[in-house]
């Protein structure tokens, strides 16, 4: 494992901690959508089937097991918390999941790499993966006051990705037939979606300013 | 080996 796969992982973990900071502490989810959270639980529970039957290291099983109970714990707080659920700006997340889920399966089911159930259900989950933030952009053009904590969650989790296209790069000068393309193309597609989101987060950083995007 | 099987990232 390289230094850009591990920090891009810890940049991850790091972008939880700071959401269930936000949610947990200061027991609210103003301006996080609701509907990506979903997403990225259906992103953790299709792709980590194979827990118990593909042993990679301990850290990957632990990290795993991490991803999956925070993102659940973060949807339960959002749906079901007494005080959390009350700060979900509902009337402005309304971005719909089949608009993705149904693309991505279909996706997955047309480009992977077998036809087995698992194979299938794990391409899903990296086409997933790759749009599941598109709620959370689109709630967050239409908040007026960002608060730090979403705007540092969002950029943490686009500086994830920016990680693991580093570590991609690697791995391929580094390891003899290293290739993923699904993988690959998928973590692209998404490090762009962050691209003017990171446009506005430093040039609103640079200048001293509270974040906002331009709608 | 070939990676795409391998799945050794998360």
């Amino acid at each position: 494992m390289n230094i850009f796969r591990l920090c891009g992982d810890m940049t991850h973990l790091l972008s939880v901690v700071v959401l269930l900071l936000k949610i947990h502490t200061i027991k609210s989810c103003a301006g996080i959508s609701l509907k990506t959270q979903e997403l990225y639980a259906l992103v953790f529970a299709t792709r980590y089937l194979d827990i118990f039957t593909h042993h990679v290291s301990l850290y990957n099983t632990v990290m795993k097991i991490i991803f999956l109970g925070t993102s659940f714990t973060i949807v339960w707080y959002m749906r079901h918390h007494k005080v959390v659920r009350q700060t979900y700006d509902k009337e402005q997340d309304t971005f719909k999941h089949y608009m993705l889920i149904i693309p991505c399966f279909a996706l997955a089911l047309l480009i992977k790499t077998k036809f087995t159930p698992l194979e299938v259900l794990w391409t899903f989950s990296i086409y997933l993966e790759a749009v599941a933030i598109f709620p959370q952009l689109v709630l967050l053009q239409r908040t007026k006051n960002i608060d730090n904590l979403t705007g540092n969650y969002v950029f943490l989790l686009g500086a994830y990705r920016g990680l693991y296209l580093l570590n991609w790069i690697v791995r391929y000068f580094t390891e003899k037939g290293y290739r993923q393309w699904i993988t690959w193309i998928s973590g692209i597609v998404q490090t762009a979606l962050y691209a003017d989101f990171f446009y506005y987060y430093i040039k609103c950083w640079r200048n001293n300013e509270k974040l906002h995007l331009p709608s | 080996p070939d990676d795409e099987d391998e799945k050794d990232e998360l």
